[in-house]
């Protein structure tokens, strides 16, 4: 969806 | 998690840790900017805004937590560590944060993936993290005479940005939809700005000397 944050690295 | 993700991960932790020793155990800040260190506090406090909100692993939790602290007591120590503070080369460290925050605010504004306040708070630290360096490197120009253990602290930064591209090179080829445009150029921009750093220092451990930079 549109809110969905999707960082993983650091 | 890829190897080379492991690698950027564990010298980026060992050069927080070089530059820890140095201050903690010798207190000497001596050849470190502060004006890097303070940017470096912005980009982990800007970027971490999601430690409450999004999980990844314990793994990632517990990196972020120890960045944001380290970066917040280096920053102590430099300002409010009397030892310490009499080492540091303020006369030196002349470069303003402004003139590197603003144009980072402003592109951070403009080019993004989403606009929403984490993504644009998570752009901006990229994007200010790829220039954080620079006072560093200004600093390390004008002083000239770099200890060991400073020369290793920017050495293992240098390291650090330098595994995240195989990191994503590595993603890109392994995994489906793993594209990310502005992480990639920022990341560079910012390994190059070490390029001619890591030319003398190698010619510094090739002729066994001490490292100096040309005037």
């Amino acid at each position: 969806d549109e809110d969905y944050f999707d960082h993983d690295e650091l | 998690m890829n190897i080379f993700r492991l690698a950027g991960d564990m010298t980026h932790l060992a050069s927080v840790l070089v530059l820890l020793l140095k201050i903690h155990t010798i207190k000497s800040c001596a050849g470190v900017s502060l004006k890097t260190q303070e940017l470096y506090v912005i980009v982990f406090a800007t970027r971490y805004l999601d430690i409450f909100t999004s999980f990844v692993s314990i793994y990632n939790s517990l990196m972020k937590l120890i960045f944001l602290g380290s970066s917040f007591s280096i920053v102590w120590y430099m300002r409010y560590h009397k030892a310490v503070h009499r080492t540091y080369d303020r006369e030196q460290d002349t470069f303003r944060h402004w003139f590197l925050m603003l144009p980072c605010i402003l592109l951070a504004l403009l080019i993004h993936e989403k606009f929403t306040f984490f993504e644009v708070m998570w752009t901006f630290s990229l994007y200010l993290e790829a220039v954080a360096i620079l006072p560093q490197l200004v600093l390390l120009q004008r002083t000239r005479n770099i200890d060991n253990l400073t020369g290793q602290y920017i050495f293992l930064l240098g390291g650090y940005r330098g595994f995240y591209i195989l990191n994503w090179i590595y993603r890109y080829f392994t995994e489906p939809h793993y594209v990310h445009w502005i992480t990639w150029i920022s990341g560079l921009v910012q390994t190059l700005l070490y390029a001619d750093f890591f030319y003398y220092y190698f010619l510094s451990w090739k002729n066994n000397k001490k490292l100096q930079l040309p005037a």
